[in-house]
């Protein structure tokens, strides 16, 4: 039973989850041989997942969140960019992302500011619970999607405060602010549906550590007109905004994963190995006599 | 001799296609093709992209002098020998992939997240015996 458990591949994909009706299917798959305990603790985590996750019935499952039609037309743009219409990743030497998660936000509890014009500001809490231990970020994204049915100037200016509040659980006042950053964004609006803000150095110290919960405070101010053309910045737009999503661009490492630069280093490790040219390896003082070979079978 | 009396007068450019089948087994070991729509494992409510995916597989008999063909290690022949003049308990060398192509997967977490994600060997590209 030991061997046997090695044969089975710890490739098979976290794809291969059990819906609804295949759990009986997958489970005779993936169940163990009887009274195999210790068979079950050698396997693969993967496997282990997939063996208790074929137990559960994917509608059976608490209610969850269905995705934003937004977020998930983005993310089919992302996939279009990224695979081939088969599924093949894309030889993009540019993109080192192996893992793209969209996250909405859990609650907000929007709050118009008292301020003059619409002053939009939002607190917003991501759950990351699904990034796992061997996904490491690489790039974090705040994304806006803009209505654009509304008729707009072709050219808007907008300011972005953000603070991340930490739950101060020693007292039970609200959370305080942890740090914050203020992004300024000049962009066309007509061209563009989604409005991507980098959060990375903002976001990095709280992913590194793995925190499980964001909590933030989001204050998105647009205006009319462009600053460089120094036109007053004046009458705020009256934009209704979407609570932006989180997108979090990650290295996952783990052995199921596409390793692009492992592919790249395969190839390298297998070219079509160039001939040797005797000339090398002649030692340094007939090196007159191969230059001159060289020179006539250039010749020839 | 039989073989050629029966055999139709093939015109003698065919020559080389019809030695062929007396050097390799009719169904050698090679790369089938199998295409599969997440819908049918009912799949697609959670799997967004794509929608149809190939992961090919590999099938047929490996010939006795399997060296370069498929670029098996000289074990595959002493496994072979085994089989035939040792012990028929042992298995004869099998058909498998040798090599695979990653598949981009764009699906819905329970959380209602949504993750793209690139995996590793989804996709047989070439076979060998082993």
């Amino acid at each position: 039973p030991h061997s046997r458990g090695r044969v089975v591949s710890d490739k098979i994909s976290g794809l291969l989850v059990a819906p609804e009706d295949n759990t009986s299917e997958l489970n005779s798959l993936l169940r163990l041989p009887k009274g195999v305990k210790r068979g079950y603790a050698l396997l693969p985590p993967l496997l282990k997942v997939l063996s208790d996750r074929g137990h559960q019935n994917w509608e059976s499952e608490v209610p969850r969140l269905r995705p934003d039609s937004r977020a998930l037309r983005y993310m089919k743009r992302l996939y279009k960019m990224s695979a081939t219409k088969e599924g093949i990743p894309k030889a993009n030497k540019s993109h080192l992302y192996n893992t793209v998660r969209l996250f909405t936000p859990c609650s907000e509890c929007k709050h118009r500011d008292l301020m003059k014009g619409d002053v939009h500001s939002v607190d917003l809490l991501f759950n990351l619970d699904r990034v796992t231990a061997l996904e490491h970020l690489l790039k974090s994204v705040l994304l806006y999607s803009f209505d654009t049915s509304v008729p707009i100037s072709s050219s808007i200016t907008c300011v972005c405060h953000l603070s991340v509040k930490e739950r101060d659980f020693s007292s039970q006042v609200c959370p305080s602010i942890s740090h914050s950053i203020a992004v300024s964004l000049h962009f066309e609006v007509r061209k563009r549906k989604w409005v991507e803000i980098d959060v990375t150095s903002f976001l990095q110290p709280l992913i590194a550590t793995k925190r499980r919960n964001i909590h933030m405070a989001v204050n998105f101010t647009c205006l009319m007109g462009d600053p460089q053309q120094n036109t007053k910045l004046e009458n705020p737009i009256n934009m209704a905004l979407v609570p932006p999503s989180l997108l979090l661009y990650l290295n996952d490492t783990s052995e199921q994963a596409y390793h692009r630069w492992n592919s790249l280093r395969h190839r390298r490790k297998n070219p079509v190995r160039p001939r040797q040219r005797s000339s090398l390896l002649v030692p340094t003082g007939d090196k007159e006599n191969s230059q001159g070979k060289r020179a006539s079978r250039r010749r020839r | 001799d039989e073989n050629l009396k029966e055999a139709p007068a093939t015109p003698p450019y065919n020559l080389s296609e019809y030695f062929k089948q007396f050097l390799f087994p009719q169904n050698e070991c090679e790369l089938h093709n199998f295409r599969l729509s997440f819908s049918q494992l009912k799949w697609d409510k959670w799997i967004i992209a794509p929608h149809r995916y190939s992961p090919q597989y590999c099938k047929g008999d490996c010939p006795r002098v399997v060296g370069h063909r498929y670029g098996s290690p000289v074990h595959t022949m002493v496994q072979n020998i085994i089989y035939e003049k040792l012990d028929s308990s042992v298995p004869k060398p099998s058909c498998v992939p040798a090599e695979y192509s990653p598949l981009s997967v764009l699906t819905i977490e329970p959380d209602g997240s949504i993750v793209y994600k690139e995996y590793e060997d989804m996709i047989a590209t070439k076979c060998t015996c082993r």
